[in-house]
């Protein structure tokens, strides 16, 4: 209940009315979005409980290894109502032949796996946000200092999900292990878009936000 | 960590 609290609110695109259609307008919408909602992420992260009280230096690390994972998780879970469309924002429904024309097409392709796969399990809203916090405090950085208090972190948000599966879904006593198996295939596809934005940031034809790019330098 | 400054700045901001 408490990450259903600290949720963010809905976020908008807001793609710039002046810009002409086409592959710069949607990449710089999208990469501004990105830099906003990463924004959003690092405060969202701080109200997690038990993050707060891991070093500066380890909640970096866990940020810097799983910003993509929970960008993804969160169009995902937006999308989950649609059919084969990617709710990037509430104002920024992206469906392919819209993805195709504005050069988006790899992204969509890789996503849409993930979206099926949440569908056909019927994620809930309290197993998403449980999920999203679990991505986070599982991925896997290298530079962990406090190895135990991160273990700690992942045992009370991992406890949560089962317990939540506990009280819910007892016709299903597999369902934690099914909602668990799904992160190899979040984290290829962050890894996926992680590459289409890096790409773009070498071409250099689209703005970037300062930390946006600082967080696409971390997974260099 | 001089790079991630504004993680870091982020992180640090009490809201």
């Amino acid at each position: 209940s408490h990450l259903l609290v600290i949720e963010p609110e809905k976020i908008y695109a807001m793609p710039d009315p002046t810009m002409p259609d086409g592959y710069i307008k949607a990449l710089t919408t999208l990469c501004d979005l990105a830099d906003r909602e990463l924004v959003v992420i690092i405060g969202w992260a701080k109200h997690i409980p038990g993050f707060s009280s891991l070093s500066l230096a380890d909640q970096m690390s866990l940020l810097q290894s799983a910003w993509m994972e929970i960008l993804v998780l969160n169009i995902v879970f937006r999308s989950l109502a649609c059919e084969e469309e990617l709710v990037y924002a509430e104002d920024y429904v992206v469906d392919e032949e819209h993805a195709r024309l504005s050069g988006l097409l790899d992204l969509h392709v890789a996503i849409l796996p993930l979206v099926r796969r949440y569908k056909k399990l019927s994620m809930e809203k309290e197993e998403f946000v449980t999920l999203k916090a679990i991505a986070l405090s599982n991925s896997d950085s290298t530079h962990i200092e406090n190895v135990e208090a991160v273990q700690r972190l992942q045992d009370s948000l991992h406890e949560a999900l089962q317990d939540l599966e506990g009280a819910h879904n007892t016709e299903d006593p597999r369902r934690t292990g099914k909602l668990l198996m799904t992160l190899p295939l979040l984290r290829q596809t962050a890894a996926k878009a992680v590459q289409h934005f890096y790409s773009i940031k070498v071409q250099g034809k689209v703005p970037m936000h300062k930390l946006f790019l600082e967080m696409l330098e971390a997974k260099a | 960590k001089e790079k991630h400054k504004i993680l870091h700045r982020l992180l640090q901001n009490s809201t």
